[in-house]
């Protein structure tokens, strides 16, 4: 069977599926100061998974706001800077107006997806750790 | 504060896939 290490470089979801690829890849990332884009991809999913039910509707407005106060809220911040103006405030208002939704996040979580498809994720792969790893 | 970040946590956890 194909080792794993060789399935990380397929792609960033199979990287994602992976819990020591998982765990590479944000030491990488921790280095590199960015692993916030990696905890918010997954806080992302995490929310989104959440099941519609009432006790979980006030763990969703409480959870939408921390993810939106501690990645998005702050402009200087590795995720804030890589999401659209015109997402992050949809996100804004859906949290003001408590419009909470499963899918407010998508989209950011696309955008943050692609730079990391784009950039995070081939460095990685051409990085020290991962090669010492394999 | 403690508290609001074990809820992020426990979000961020739930997302990872299950060891195999």
């Amino acid at each position: 069977p194909t080792p794993p290490y060789l399935k990380w470089a397929e792609s960033l979801h199979s990287l994602l599926d992976d819990q020591d690829g998982i765990q590479l890849f944000r030491t990488f990332l921790k280095q590199e100061e960015c692993a916030d884009m990696l905890d918010f991809w997954f806080a992302c999913s995490g929310f989104r998974k959440l099941e519609a039910n009432e006790i979980n509707e006030e763990k969703k407005v409480k959870l939408s706001k921390l993810i939106y106060k501690k990645y998005i809220l702050d402009n200087n911040g590795i995720v804030s800077r890589q999401i659209k103006p015109a997402t992050k405030s949809f996100i804004r208002d859906c949290v003001m107006k408590l419009h909470i939704d499963p899918a407010m996040f998508d989209q950011a979580q696309t955008e943050i997806q692609t730079m990391m498809e784009e950039n995070t994720y081939p460095l990685f792969l051409k990085s020290d750790i991962y090669l010492e790893y394999t | 504060i403690d508290s609001e970040d074990d809820l992020l946590q426990e979000c961020i956890s739930s997302a990872m896939p299950k060891k195999k």
